[in-house]
């Protein structure tokens, strides 16, 4: 094993291990590393996957979930579901430093982030538009609901529970993919 | 999804994530990535561990937190990696996921669930015996 210390990352995201490393050689903390690699990601939108302006959800909108991890104290913070802040990994952060708490979640989570000073902005750009407006052209496919009516696999909802399991299917692989993941 | 782990030169291990979760997922939907022991773990007596994938199905077994207890119990990052993807596998052979692992005295791997689009993982690593980040990848079982 090469001598330490190590960034390691998932996916060729190689802006992200660059700025991860180049904040551990200016003398910043294991975390202060993390932070600074994640942080490149969401603003430069790594593959779409990271960050604001990628993968909307039903509604149109693009959220985040970030989360970061000390493994000498095991302190965490972490957000989810956070709406019109786009530095998620940031505000993780400050969960961890300023609260007692570990997870924060949506609008709350919002709340939170701008008591802390981060923007309030719209994550949203032309192509998270685009791609939204392609979905609902196509009947709103593919979806994450089963067991529901209208038949999710053809038409869009609003939906209700259908009596019975009719849909006995797995998770949705066939929906999360090298172009949509967590 | 990028998840990260970096360990100082004294062992202290961090761990992060960051994601905008799934296309067209349900409004409230949250992934794996905040989770901690799912999208990451880190702890600096042992080293730290990231998945990426399916969050849907990844966070129901824990997989960065089961990979660096493998590595607490004796295994290297490589062999972690995949036993944690095997585990998996064995609920749910067909999921989308891959693992990198690392320890405190450097070592790192990875793995993934190999799947007809999916065979080959790719991920970065940066460490003091090179002088720019380098590309490396694993096939995926």
């Amino acid at each position: 094993a090469p001598p330490l210390p190590l960034v390691i990352n998932t996916w060729p995201f190689g802006n992200a291990t660059r700025a991860a490393w180049s904040k551990l050689q200016a003398g910043g903390s294991e975390l202060d590393a993390v932070e600074s690699g994640c942080s490149l990601c969401e603003a430069q939108q790594c593959d779409g996957s990271v960050g604001f302006g990628g993968h909307p959800d039903e509604l149109g909108e693009t959220t985040l979930d970030a989360m970061i991890m000390d493994g000498t104290t095991m302190e965490v913070g972490a957000v989810a579901g956070l709406r019109r802040i786009k530095n998620a990994i940031g505000v993780a952060r400050k969960v961890m430093e300023h609260t007692r708490h570990t997870l924060l979640v949506g609008e709350s989570a919002t709340q939170f982030a701008e008591a802390m000073g981060f923007p309030n902005e719209d994550l949203s750009t032309n192509h998270s538009l685009s791609v939204y407006s392609e979905w609902l052209r196509q009947n709103c496919q593919p979806n994450f609901w089963k067991n529901v009516i209208p038949d999710a696999s053809k038409s869009c909802g609003p939906y209700k529970p259908a009596r019975g399991l009719v849909q006995r299917k797995g998770p949705a692989t066939g929906k999360i993919n090298i172009h949509s993941h967590d | 999804t990028i998840g990260m782990v970096v360990i100082g030169k004294s062992g202290h291990t961090a761990s992060g994530t960051t994601s905008n979760g799934a296309n067209h997922k349900i409004h409230g939907r949250v992934g794996d990535s905040p989770v901690a022991g799912a999208g990451s773990y880190a702890d600096s007596t042992v080293g730290g561990a990231a998945a990426t994938g399916d969050g849907d199905t990844m966070m129901r077994f824990l997989p960065s937190y089961q990979a660096v207890e493998y590595m607490r119990a004796g295994d290297d990052p490589a062999s972690a990696c995949k036993k944690v993807i095997s585990r998996i596998q064995k609920h749910v052979p067909h999921f989308f996921g891959a693992v990198i692992c690392a320890n405190i005295t450097g070592g790192y791997g990875a793995a993934c669930n190999k799947l007809p689009e999916f065979s080959q993982f790719h991920f970065m690593v940066y460490h003091s015996l090179q002088s720019q980040p380098s590309e490396e990848k694993v096939d995926c079982i």
